[in-house]
Parts: C-alpha cells; sequence; structure tokens
C-alpha cells in the first residue's frame, strides 16, 4: 500500500 | 486553521515582502545573506511539490505561490539584478556542513520513505537552520540594519506561532507532527538570542550592533 501524508500546513 | 496558525503565516509573509522591499527599494543587498535566501528557495521548492499532487485550499495554494515565487524573486535580485552590492566576503557560512547532514538525516527519519516525504522531511529541517548564514554574517560584520531586524524578527515570530498553532491543534484535533514540531522547536531557539537583542536594543538604537 501507498500511504500517501498530507501536509495542511505551509 | 486557528489564529495562531494565521498570524504565523501573515508574519512569514510579512519578512518575506520586508526583504524583497528593503532590496528593492535600497537598490541593494548589502548585509543579506545570499546563502540564506538560496536556502529558503530550495526549503519552499522541495517542500511545495505536492502544489502537483494534491490540492488542500485556495489559501494554501496561493500562499505557497506567493512564498516560492518571492523566494526565487529575492534569489534573482541578489545574485543578478544588484549582483555588485552582496557582500559574498562577508557571506562565508559553509552551507554543505548544513545541507549534507540535513540531507542524510531525512532519509533517515521521516514519517514514510518516499521521494515526495523524503523531499517534504527535508525541507522542514533544513528550514530550521537556513538562517544560520545570515546570523553568521551578522555575527561576522557585527551589525544589522534595522529593517533586516525586522525581517528577521518576523521570520523568527512565525516559527514561534506556529510551536502555539501545534499546541493549539494538540488540544483540539488531537493533531501533532513530530518532525515539524521538534524542527519548529530547534528554529524558534536559535532566535532567542536575536529576539532578545531586538527587543532590548533594536527598538532604540540604530545601526544595530550585536
Amino acid at each position: 500500500g501507498e500511504v500517501l501524508t498530507q501536509h495542511d500546513e505551509l | 486553521m486557528n489564529v495562531f496558525r494565521l498570524t504565523g503565516d501573515l508574519s512569514h509573509l510579512a519578512a518575506i515582502i520586508i526583504l524583497l522591499l528593503k532590496i528593492w527599494k535600497s537598490r541593494s543587498c548589502a548585509g543579506i545573506s545570499g546563502k540564506s535566501q538560496i536556502l529558503f528557495a530550495i526549503v519552499f521548492t522541495t517542500r511545495y511539490l505536492d502544489l502537483l499532487t494534491s490540492f488542500i485550499s485556495l489559501y494554501n495554494t496561493c500562499m505557497k505561490v506567493i512564498y516560492i515565487g518571492c523566494a526565487y524573486a529575492t534569489v534573482y535580485l541578489i545574485y543578478a539584478k544588484f549582483r555588485a552590492t552582496y557582500d559574498g566576503n562577508h557571506d562565508s557560512f559553509r552551507v554543505e556542513f548544513l545541507v549534507v547532514p540535513v540531507g542524510g538525516l531525512s532519509v533517515l527519519i521521516n514519517h514514510d520513505f518516499s521521494p515526495l516525504e523524503i523531499l517534504w522531511t527535508f525541507s522542514i529541517y533544513l528550514e530550521s537552520v537556513a538562517i544560520l548564514p545570515q546570523l553568521f554574517m551578522i555575527s561576522k560584520t557585527g551589525e544589522a540594519e534595522t529593517i533586516t531586524t525586522h525581517y528577521l524578527f518576523c521570520l523568527g515570530l512565525y516559527r514561534a506561532l506556529y510551536l502555539f498553532n501545534w499546541i493549539w491543534r494538540f488540544y483540539f484535533e488531537g493533531f501533532f507532527d513530530m518532525i515539524a514540531i521538534v524542527a519548529g522547536v530547534v528554529q524558534t531557539v536559535l532566535y532567542c538570542d536575536f529576539f532578545y537583542l531586538y527587543v532590548t536594543k533594536g527598538w532604540f538604537s540604530r545601526p544595530y550592533r550585536l
């Protein structure tokens, strides 16, 4: 499986 | 989004624009470390690659594009347009001593061993120390223009406000990102000595001396 980390900060 | 995060972002934006306007208006980049500015351009480039893969919000996208654009504009002004005013002799910090360890660390300690995530981690680690060539330059020459100290203050304030943002997010959202937090603490600590001088001396004496 592919882990996609989403970073919502700048 | 909370008030600390928003004011942190705006403080960051203010810092970037203050520097850009300072160089543009004075037609000079004297006292500014081109190396730090190149590092910040690398930081934004490697961190915001997710502009190509995911959409978070219009705010998020706009700020990223502005940060990247301003970072490259600053580098252009220093190394091309106003190159004659660039004080390269005093900008002698060895950036490889930052980039190489930071690169190694980002491969070793990250959330996920994937190219984009490693580059994001690299940008977080690099940002925490990217100001060192600038601080080194000021300590070497022993002075900084008042406007440069305003730039540094806004830049330091930004990461300090992000620390409060992370405390907020931990309590109210159960969110925490250990890599960002540890790097953010390191980054903020690097500014502490400067904050102290800015408050005790910077407001009253000019030019600013360490």
